[in-house]
């Protein structure tokens, strides 16, 4: 999870922002 | 007598709720002031596929059953099966064009602009799935369960709870047969010839993600963290 973090947020929350560069 | 209540052909409530989920079309917005190279297209397509995934995971979590899952089945289904619905969507939007693929609306490649980029070799691949589905004329109905199919169907390590995956793989599967049964009753090998689409589908992506890889590892291509964070969960 620690590694996948973007990931783990994503589907936690309905956020839809790009990601960071 | 009462009779039961019967649906009408085609009525497929999956159908309906993953045609409902299906995400809206996204611009690549290449910058025009930049002049045309093949770092300028694999920048315009890497920032393209990192937004893709943003939606594509919002898309997901609205396939019925998946929010059920547990948080790290879902993860791992979407860590192995990415690549193969960002192609799909790409297949899906190029079925009307000839020997071209549409990553966006606004970015569509040719044969010169793909050797242009270093993606021959992966966009012909992509070309033959264009092809295959091209033979069916594959409707967005099936497009959709396709995508949802290849999701769920994605992983092959032990999941934490495998039952629930297979009870969603069964359900899905279920909804295109029933929707092959109303919709294509003349031909009743359509559901199986689909799936047996799919194996083409994850090679091009397992292609598709090695290639990228590479794009990484040489450094000049930059990169989001999602995209980053989903090529090296490969």
């Amino acid at each position: 999870t620690e590694r996948h973090k973007i990931l783990h947020r994503l589907l936690q929350d309905s956020n839809d922002s790009p990601t960071p560069a | 007598g009462v009779l039961p209540h019967k649906k009408a052909p085609g009525d497929n409530q999956v159908v309906s709720l993953l045609l409902l989920a299906e995400p809206e079309a996204i611009l690549a917005m290449a910058d025009p002031t930049v002049p045309d190279s093949d770092i300028k297209a694999l920048t315009t397509l890497c920032d393209l596929a990192d937004r893709e995934l943003v939606v594509n995971i919002g898309w997901a979590k609205h396939i019925p059953g998946f929010p059920s899952l547990s948080l790290a089945d879902q993860m791992s289904l979407l860590q192995s099966g990415w690549m193969e619905i960002l192609i799909l969507r790409v297949v899906f939007r190029s079925l009307a064009l000839d020997e071209r693929l549409a990553y966006a609306e606004d970015y569509v490649m040719d044969h010169d602009q793909s050797k242009m980029a270093g993606l021959l070799d992966l966009n012909n691949a992509i070309l033959q799935l264009v092809k295959k589905y091209k033979s069916v004329s594959l409707d967005r109905e099936e497009f959709v369960l396709l995508k949802a199919i290849a999701l769920v169907n994605s992983d092959s390590a032990p999941h934490e709870d495998s039952e629930a995956v297979q009870h969603l793989q069964d359900v899905l599967q279920g909804a295109l047969q029933d929707y092959e049964a109303a919709r294509h009753a003349q031909d009743p090998r359509r559901a199986g010839k689909l799936i047996m689409s799919l194996p083409l589908l994850r090679q091009t992506a397992a292609r598709a993600v090695q290639h990228f890889c590479g794009i990484k590892r040489d450094g000049r291509v930059p990169m989001h963290k999602l995209f980053l964070e989903l090529l090296e969960a490969k």
